[in-house]
């Protein structure tokens, strides 16, 4: 379903050259529940970032159901980057003006539900996230790991076939982690395709397949019994 | 040294008041190493930017070393802040539009040191975090730990007697983690006070006396033996 093929991300820093992917080979089946890990600068949100479209590889090939990315259309794109893709960036990435329902509303706006009933639908998934009564705050009205709630809300609402989650957990005590961990793993029983990154081993048990990152590279791959 | 008595802390959104600290009681003495812990929400990033002067309460009174702070003069809360206060923000707020080694140099602007002197200092401190090789880069040219690093290396090149770190290990894998408590236990070790929000167990296990906050109060405070 989704395949990179010797995929390289050279970023240019003054004369520099930082390699953040290097020859990158990776395939992921419709469904798999994955958990990338890794230290910090290995390139986990580089590889997140451009399995959803939000960067492109340097060289290499990017595969989506055997179709090269960078031929599709733009129409294509944008379906698959608005209704496909559920991405939770891991610096939240809300808009600062805005309340908290505005944020989770925004996926919804280019579909066919009428405003009503887009509210409606994005004050549920807050509920969901245990942020019903926090609705009307704009980020900066919100904790750290409000925030980051808000942040899983807007990646759900679309209802997507795959989510890229950017440590989703990071901010939150173990006990709001463990319930939006139950959100994403209901998720994935719906037929649903989970990639997680993150740094906790008891955050990363709940996938079938764990990767581990070193320097731009995979350094191990591996399926649970 | 910092005694918090009978503090209130409420915002307004709209009609509605968030009472995000309430009726808090709570002394520090010199030296000590003290973790904060508590759910998404229960007010702690609250608690150390009213520590750190960043905030007022709204009600209740804040001692430094027995004198109200409403009444010490700027010259004295600016010294406070820049000099005596290191603050590791959970979102890190660093300067976007300059490098690592000028934004770990900020704290150091208004001392006495030259221009070659802060640029050595800044880049040992950077080092220490393990971004040596990385002084160049912007922080939209770092990844989410890198990130967090420099906010961590700006807290300490002033060598601050307090510092206040809100989860200062949350975007770090546990390697890297470690190498940031080592350099914590250090400060501490040389006699500073240390404050420290987190939610994990084995980050809090690094401290003296452990707090646990819930809904705006203290619901448990243990020294360990
Ligand atoms: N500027 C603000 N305006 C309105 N409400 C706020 C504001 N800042 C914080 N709050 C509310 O106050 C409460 C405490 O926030 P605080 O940031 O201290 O929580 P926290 O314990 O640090 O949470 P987290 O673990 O998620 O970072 C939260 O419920 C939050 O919604
Ligand atoms: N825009 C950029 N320009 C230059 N270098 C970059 C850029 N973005 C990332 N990098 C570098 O690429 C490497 C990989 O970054 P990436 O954000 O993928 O790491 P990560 O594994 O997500 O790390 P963390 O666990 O700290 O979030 C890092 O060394 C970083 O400094
Ligand atoms: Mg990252
Ligand atoms: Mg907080």
């Amino acid at each position: 379903m989704i395949k990179l093929e010797k995929v390289d991300k050279i970023y240019k820093v003054g004369a520099e050259d930082v390699h953040a992917l290097r020859r990158f080979d990776f395939t992921i089946d419709k469904g798999e529940y994955i958990a990338i890990m890794g230290p910090s600068g290995s390139g986990k949100s580089t590889l997140l970032n451009i399995l959803g479209l939000l960067d492109v590889p340097t060289n290499g090939v990017y595969l989506f159901n055997n179709e090269d990315v960078t031929v599709m259309s733009d129409a294509r794109l944008a379906e698959f980057r608005n209704k496909r893709v559920g991405f939770i960036f891991q610096t939240f990435n809300l808009l600062p003006r805005t309340n908290a329902l505005h944020n989770v509303e925004l996926p919804l706006i280019y579909g066919k539900k009428s405003p009503a009933a887009r509210k409606g639908i994005a004050l549920e998934a807050l509920e969901a996230v245990g942020l019903g009564d926090r609705w009307k705050h704009k980020p900066n009205e919100l904790s750290g790991g409000q925030r980051q709630r808000v942040a899983i809300a807007r990646a759900i609402v679309n209802e997507p076939e795959i989510i890229l989650a950017d440590e989703p957990t990071g901010n939150l005590d173990s006990k709001t982690g463990a319930e939006i961990m139950d959100i994403i793993d209901n998720i994935h029983r719906k037929g649903n395709t989970i990639i997680l990154v993150t740094h906790e081993d008891y955050i990363a048990d709940h996938a079938d397949r764990i990767i581990h990152l070193l320097d731009g590279q995979i350094e191990s791959d591996k399926r649970r019994e």
